[in-house]
């Protein structure tokens, strides 16, 4: 070998001890106490294949910006009716400024029914509690897929409205707060998507206070819909139209590494 | 590894001689003095080799290089140095034993982005700055 080479690269090979060392260091840069173990293996769900298009939305203007730290975003929205849940301009313009975005599995989902007058629901439930520390929302949107319906409600009118739920009785409907609310064709499909920024800084702030959100929907003249029937995909539906959440961040204090 | 991005087929194991990583070396600097001198390396981070795709969805690694080189003086052009640079050889001069001479190391960094699964399968995407070597120089 030609010992004139000054940069041979492998002058040894790292020990196992300092293997794992190097990889604990590695993840605590990712800010992260240990290699995370997702149990559901779900890349083709809706929820990571909306984070997929954001995450390739920064890659396309990684390294832009005067100190080559910065993202800007010529990002053209396309709001998708088949395909994965593709991000909206104004999900890009939240992009701009987030430091962070996470999405938020769906934990429990009821279809509930009451009587008298009748009314339907459906009621989500979404952990905020493991997001790093040192991070506010900046934004955050509830995302739920409508499918096409046949026939039975043509040219029909639904108003979708999303609630938080303030505080639960037994037997008797939760005291709700008004979020947000659609109104759209009985035919029509694709995302909708409901803002729920105000809420998810609330549940941050008080994670006992998070009681979960509540769906409903009715037509123009106040008759009470299944969800299911009026084409809301839930958590048993297509694995890449599942409802999720999405909240994007903003680092509130500067991240120093923790001693090891 | 250090090869290039579409790296050899035979990845887990290291390349069997210096040979292929020096042709990267020197395809890049025609004269061999230059060779010494600070400058930016190809190093390729891989989550995949570390077994993280569980996790990781993406990117699958990055190219996150690394500086090396002389920092000797005369200080010249192509070793990107610092103005303060000079300062810091004058007082290595008188002080050899204690004062190190000017270091190469990187002058300007990037931020790579990463979207992984947390153990909730909630999924993050986060921007990590000062990931990736885009200038070394002596300093």
């Amino acid at each position: 070998l030609d010992n004139e080479v000054h940069s041979s690269f492998i002058h040894r090979r790292l020990r196992s001890q300092e293997r794992r060392e190097m990889q604990r260091e590695i993840l605590s840069i990712l800010g992260l106490p240990h290699r995370p173990r997702p149990h559901l293996q779900g890349k083709h769900n809706s929820a990571p294949m909306f984070m997929l298009d954001l995450y390739n939305a920064m890659a396309v203007e990684e390294g832009g910006g005067p100190d080559g730290q910065g993202f800007s975003y010529p990002y053209k929205a396309v709001f998708s009716t088949q395909g994965p849940p593709l991000a909206s301009l104004q999900d890009s313009r939240f992009l701009t400024d987030a430091d962070m975005v996470m999405s938020f599995v769906n934990l429990v989902e009821h279809d509930k029914e009451f009587f008298h007058p009748r009314y339907h629901h459906r009621e989500f439930r979404f952990d905020l509690s493991k997001i790093p520390e040192g991070e506010a929302v900046t934004a955050a949107e509830f995302r739920i897929y409508k499918d096409y319906i046949r026939e039975r409600f043509d040219n029909q009118t639904f108003r979708i409205r999303v609630y938080q739920v303030l505080q639960e009785h037994l037997g008797r409907d939760s005291d709700l707060f008004l979020l947000d609310s659609r109104t759209l064709w009985a035919s029509e499909e694709g995302w909708l998507v409901f803002d729920i920024t105000a809420t998810s800084n609330h549940w941050v702030v008080n994670p006992r206070h998070n009681l979960g959100l509540q769906l409903s929907v009715e037509t123009l003249d106040g008759q009470s819909i299944n969800p299911k029937l009026a084409g809301l995909v839930g958590r048993h539906g297509p694995q890449n139209k599942q409802p999720f959440m999405v909240a994007f961040f903003k680092a509130t204090e500067v991240h120093l590494r923790s001693i090891r | 590894s250090t090869g290039g991005k579409q790296r050899s087929q035979n990845r887990s194991k290291p390349p069997k001689n210096q040979e292929a990583l020096r042709v990267t070396n020197v395809a890049e600097n025609s004269s061999s003095d230059q060779r010494q001198a600070c400058k930016k390396h190809e190093l390729y981070v891989s989550f995949r080799d570390l077994g993280w795709q569980d996790w990781i969805i993406a990117p699958e690694g990055y190219a996150a290089y690394y500086c090396e080189g002389e920092c000797a003086f005369p200080l010249n052009s192509y070793m990107n140095a610092t103005n303060h640079a000079i300062v810091q050889t004058l007082v290595h001069f008188i002080n050899p034993d204690t004062v190190p001479k000017p270091c190469c190391a990187p002058t300007q960094l990037n931020a790579i982005s990463v979207l992984y699964f947390d153990d909730s399968s909630n999924v993050i995407l986060k921007k990590y700055r000062n990931m990736v070597v885009r200038a070394c120089g002596c300093h």
